[in-house]
């Protein structure tokens, strides 16, 4: 049995700071585009090979029980870019 | 790496701890923050030097909230620390969330010299890595401070920014880098297999899979992520699904654990058991639901233990092609799935169902635990 939805309002907002933290997600600038693959999905998946967990791009319970865990702080890619 | 060959042009680096947490005294924080740089000079030709004024290479202090560099700290749990890659100004310095609980080797908190290793690894220009069982994995996970040894992922990361440490005497042996195990790896031989509450989990080294129902794919992580006080490397696991109760052997020892919490009384020696004193190890245990019995399988031979009366049954031990046909080799593992009986011997698994005694089929480690 799979439970109806595990993923709250909190969550979804929890998730798209994590991204925005630690896999350098970019608000969107101007219309959003109808067709495609949402940026939120798009780092999810990026996040979820880098995790190793199961590539869905969609926010599930594994993916935020990783998002979780405690962790360094600075993405890789903003300390590169700040020095 | 970060890229871009963004490292340190000189091999002698400078330190400064510019303030102390209250968590730990000042000869803990002292001394973690020592080794925890001495992990790095051990494999690379970099030397780390203390300094008490001036601005060092390296600034080491603890901050909570916004402290000063435009990375604000998030509070208590989530963001523990933050280090800058190399270069001058703030380049090197490694910032520790004050809101968290530092300590200095216990499991009850965040152990210092465990995430100061990490940050140094940013601060010597390591970027993170998708190795779970690698130092500088994002995620921090528990090992014991004092016996802890660089993985490989992480030595050859620095080394080709650094290169080896020249002044290494080959005559001392140095314990190996620890590599973590590869279910794509078809030769592996697993140390023990079992379920828990729904899940299947595959032990190797320091490592284990969590695979169950609603994922295709294992996910792997240390076992001390899960059970701090469980061993690693372990021989055998099996759960008793009735106490909800999961046991790990390694030697002549056996822990429990009611899910993940230590069940008190524990570690026994495996004698509790009722096993002779003459066995100093098991290869692997199989708890059968149906009949309540727990298989411990040593060598050629295996024992039954009665879980409700927690006796040894009479009649035992009994040759294991007994009453496993086709098993002539030394059993690894063995688990229980839909009914099934699964022998592990080496990296082939062999699919028995337990009344009849018939061998289904003999199938390779890879039919559970799925290569991704």
């Amino acid at each position: 049995c799979v439970p109806v939805s595990e993923v709250t309002v909190q969550d979804e907002s929890f998730a798209e700071n994590y991204l925005k933290n630690f896999f350098n997600m970019t608000e969107q600038k101007g219309p959003s585009t109808r067709r495609g693959i949402s940026p939120l999905s798009k780092k999810l998946s990026e996040m979820q090979r880098f995790f190793g967990l199961h590539i869905t791009g969609a926010l599930d319970g594994e993916t935020l029980e990783m998002m979780k865990k405690p962790r360094c702080g600075v993405p890789d890619g903003k300390i590169a870019r700040f020095s | 790496t970060f890229g871009n060959s963004l490292k340190w042009e000189k091999n002698s680096l400078t330190y400064r701890i510019e303030n102390y947490t209250p968590d730990m005294s000042v000869a803990e924080v002292d001394d973690s923050i020592n080794r925890a740089l001495q992990v790095w000079a051990k494999v690379t030709p970099l030397r780390f030097t203390r300094i008490y004024s001036g601005t060092a290479d390296i600034m080491v202090s603890f901050g909570r909230q916004s402290h000063g560099d435009y990375y604000p700290f998030d509070g208590p749990s989530g963001t523990l620390a933050h280090a800058f890659a190399p270069g001058s100004g703030i380049g090197g310095d490694a910032h520790f969330d004050e809101d968290e609980m530092f300590t200095f080797s216990s499991n009850r908190g965040y152990v210092l010299f465990l995430v100061a290793a990490h940050e140094f690894g940013h601060s010597l220009g390591l970027s993170h890595s998708d190795d779970p069982g690698a130092l500088m994995y994002p995620v921090y996970s528990y090992r014991d401070p004092s016996t802890f040894v660089l993985p490989r992922d992480d030595v050859n990361g620095i080394q080709s920014l650094y290169g080896s440490n020249p002044s290494k005497d080959p005559s001392v042996p140095e314990p190996p880098p620890p590599t973590t195990p590869d279910a794509c790896d078809s030769t592996m031989v697993l140390d023990a297999v079992t379920t828990l509450r729904g899940e299947m989990l595959f032990f190797k080294d320091s490592f284990f899979w969590r695979s169950y129902p609603q994922s295709n794919t294992p996910q792997q992580t240390l076992i001390t992520n899960f059970w701090p006080n469980a061993p690693v490397n372990i021989d055998a696991a099996y759960e008793n699904p009735q106490s909800d109760t999961i046991f790990f052997f390694k030697g002549s020892r056996v822990w429990a654990f009611t899910g993940y919490r230590p069940v008190q009384g524990y570690p026994k020696t495996m004698n509790s058991f009722g096993l002779p004193r003459a066995v100093r190890k098991i290869d692997a245990a199989l708890h059968d639901v149906a009949s309540g019995k727990t298989l411990f399988f040593v060598g050629n031979y295996y024992f039954s233990y009665d879980e409700s009366r927690q006796t040894m049954d009479r009649g035992f031990p009994k040759r294991v092609d007994q009453t496993f046909s086709g098993l002539t080799n030394k059993v690894t593992a063995a688990f229980q799935n839909r009914g099934f009986t699964y022998i592990y011997s080496g990296p082939y698994m062999f699919e028995y169902d337990l009344r009849t005694k018939w061998l289904y089929r003999v199938l390779r480690n890879s039919y559970f635990l799925r290569c991704t």
